[in-house]
């Protein structure tokens, strides 16, 4: 554990907690894409069945289970309690033209072929790209609440948080994981269009963010 | 990186 590990995971909580926080104050999720969210509940799930076979550490066993948790209750409030102000007729994106790449790909580029680091690995590549219905959503609506942004900026925080952990961990421990590196670094890189306009828009201004 | 190496991040 180092600090951009720590302010990482922290950044990562902050926005799930933001967007379930929006939703459960607003009683709306407006502009929240329903797909990115149910993506990001099989990540979770896909990843973490580790829970079940190994303790790493008290830490880890709980960040695991408050992810999982929120990700859940923030999919239930989108599809299930807040089902009317879900905005499904700008929340088109083909999920499985995500979902069909990245499990080939989890076939054939693992660490081991057992179904453990299969899913594993499905869970790493998935989380590169399962933030793109939203980003697609914004696109389409061409604005987002500014409440959105916040959330989408802590996300993309915490990958680049991630990137300086790695790069810390290399150094010191001689770490290097080379499926989460390389698609935690594409991850990040979808956010940049996004930090971009986050910066000029929404820090600069107010409300709303707008696309050009 | 070996499949047996505990994948300590989440």
């Amino acid at each position: 554990m180092n600090i951009f590990r720590l302010a990482g995971d922290v950044s990562h909580l902050v926005a799930i907690i933001i967007l379930l926080l929006k939703i459960w104050r607003s009683k709306s999720c407006a502009g929240i894409s329903g797909k990115s969210q149910v993506l990001f509940a099989i990540v979770f799930t896909t990843r973490y069945l580790d829970l079940f076979t190994v303790y790493i550490s008290a830490y880890n066993t709980v960040m695991k289970v408050v992810f999982l948790a929120l990700s859940y209750a923030t999919v239930y409030l989108i599809y299930m309690r807040f089902r009317n102000t879900y905005d499904s007729e700008n929340d088109t994106f083909r999920v499985e033209f995500l979902l069909v790449p990245v499990t080939g790909l989890s076939f054939l580029e693992n660490y081991a072929f057992t179904p453990m680091e299969i899913l594993w690995t499905f869970s790493i590549f998935l989380e590169a790209v399962a933030i793109m219905p939203q980003l697609f959503m914004i696109t389409k609506t061409g604005e987002a609440e500014s409440i959105t942004t916040h959330y989408l900026f802590f996300l993309g925080l915490y990958r680049a948080l991630y990137i300086a952990n790695w790069v810390w961990r290399y150094h010191t421990e001689g770490f290097f994981d080379q499926i989460a590196v390389v698609s935690g670094v594409v991850q990040t890189i979808f956010y940049c269009d996004f930090f971009y306009l986050y910066v000029t828009k929404v820090l600069r201004g107010r409300g709303k963010m707008t696309l050009p | 990186k070996e499949e047996t190496d505990v994948k300590d991040e989440l």
